[in-house]
């Protein structure tokens, strides 16, 4: 998983 | 979303709060490095760009945007409205020397080579060190204003944990520093 998949992370 | 990212978000929300809430107050930004702000701005800025590619819920929309907003608030309160408290000789930290390691760092180590991913990958490498011109400012004057907490959550991704336990390692110093200087009001004076 990359980082940019993380939208719902703050 | 758990517990823990809430309170999380909640905190740094707050602490957000009241740093502009003191700045507007006092009239007065001493004390706050705004080269941190500077930096902290860059690093919402790089990771928050999937606002315009992706919705994901309208906490996550506000939230991003009352970030952003927030950070470019609290940079013109110290570079435009109350400049003149502005303690700019103290804040002479060298960001070019924290942001230039970060994008080297985000075009070698990252999860895949694209725009956005080395953005992020940029935002989480400079999250950790954006604190050290504040640090550096605590450290030469013994004086600090509100701290802007970060965090991050337990994924598990190499590259959060690495910059995250650097971030850990540079808050124990600055705690180390409100306690042994500002609380204790003890300065570092030349002899005259």
């Amino acid at each position: 998983e990359s980082g940019t998949d993380l939208h719902d992370e703050l | 979303m758990n517990i823990f990212r809430l309170l999380g978000d909640l905190s740094h929300l707050i602490a957000i709060i009241i740093l502009l809430h003191k700045i507007w107050h006092s009239r007065s930004c001493a004390g706050i490095s705004g080269k941190s702000q500077v930096l902290f701005a860059l690093v919402y800025t790089s990771r928050y760009l999937d606002l315009i590619t992706t919705y994901v819920s309208l906490y996550n929309t506000l939230m991003k945007i009352f970030f952003l907003a927030s950070s470019y608030a609290t940079i013109y309160l110290i570079y435009v409205k109350f400049r003149a408290t502005y303690d700019k000789n103290h804040d002479t930290f060298r960001i070019e020397f924290l942001i230039l390691p970060s994008v080297l760092l985000a075009l070698l180590i990252n999860h895949q080579f694209s725009f956005l991913e080395v953005l992020w990958t940029f935002s989480i490498y400079l999250e950790s060190v954006a604190i050290l011109p504040q640090l550096f400012m605590v450290s030469k004057t013994g004086e600090a204003e509100s701290i802007t907490s970060h965090y991050f959550e337990y994924h598990y991704d190499l590259i959060a944990i690495v910059a995250g336990v650097v971030q850990t390692v540079l808050y124990c110093d600055f705690f180390y520093l409100y306690i042994t200087k500002v609380l204790k009001g003890k300065k570092l004076q030349l002899p005259a």
